[in-house]
């Protein structure tokens, strides 16, 4: 554990916790996608099938617990509470999720370390988060009146990217035989989602004004 | 050790 995958997850773990606030205190969930909180469900369900057979620390098991049970209630709420719904952008957030989920199927079928059931579902949730941002930001651009809370919330996804890839350089300097190119690829073309959404984001903190995004 | 290593991050 180096103190930039330690950054990583503390961001990570912020932005999920930024969430839930909003949506358990506020019981808003106004401006949230739907579609990108139920990729992160799957793309942790998938990921995290060795749960019970690879143990690497405490640690690792208790923040994948964390993000399961996290990213599960976050759609249950959005889906079933019965405030919470009613503040749901159904009509904006409007994404095809299978179109995202399709090609990342397809893909780790072709591209993979192993082809074993374990590591294909391991890879395809690469795949998947790599792109399970876009129904977010693609209700961003919609809706444009961004609150506070839903900002931070897409702020410290982006740095839990811009985090991870620190730790990668720095653990392929440090440790021999560290070498991950679809680990790589999938992080850094999601980092780039981000990009242009933090322009706008620094740009809103610079000026000192509420975040919005152009038309 | 490798297929280790591939999956002690989150």
């Amino acid at each position: 554990m180096n103190i930039f995958r330690l950054a990583g997850d503390m961001t990570h773990l912020a932005s999920v916790l930024v969430l839930l606030l909003k949506i358990h205190t506020i019981k808003s969930c106004a401006g949230v996608s739907l579609k990108t909180q139920e990729l992160y469900a799957i793309v942790f369900a998938t990921r995290y099938l060795d749960i019970l057979t690879s143990f690497v620390s405490i640690y690792n098991t208790l923040m994948k617990l964390i993000f399961l049970g996290s990213s599960f209630s976050i759609v249950w709420y959005m889906k079933y509470h019965k405030t919470v719904r009613r503040t749901y952008d159904r009509d904006q957030d409007t994404f095809r999720h299978w179109f995202l989920m399709l090609p990342c199927l397809l893909l780790a079928l072709l591209i993979h370390e192993k082809f074993t059931f374990f590591e294909v579902l391991w890879t395809f949730s690469l795949y998947l988060e790599a792109v399970a941002i876009l129904p977010q930001l693609v209700l961003l651009q919609r809706t444009r009146n961004i609150d506070n809370l839903t900002g931070q919330y897409i702020f410290l996804l982006g740095g839990y990217r811009g985090f991870y890839i620190l730790n990668w350089i720095y653990r392929y300097f440090t440790e021999p035989h560290y070498v991950h190119w679809i680990t790589w690829i999938a992080g850094l073309v999601q980092t780039l989602l981000y990009a242009d959404f933090f322009y706008y984001y620094f740009l809103s903190w610079k000026n000192n004004k509420k975040l919005q995004l152009p038309a | 050790a490798k297929e280790e290593e591939s999956h002690d991050e989150l």
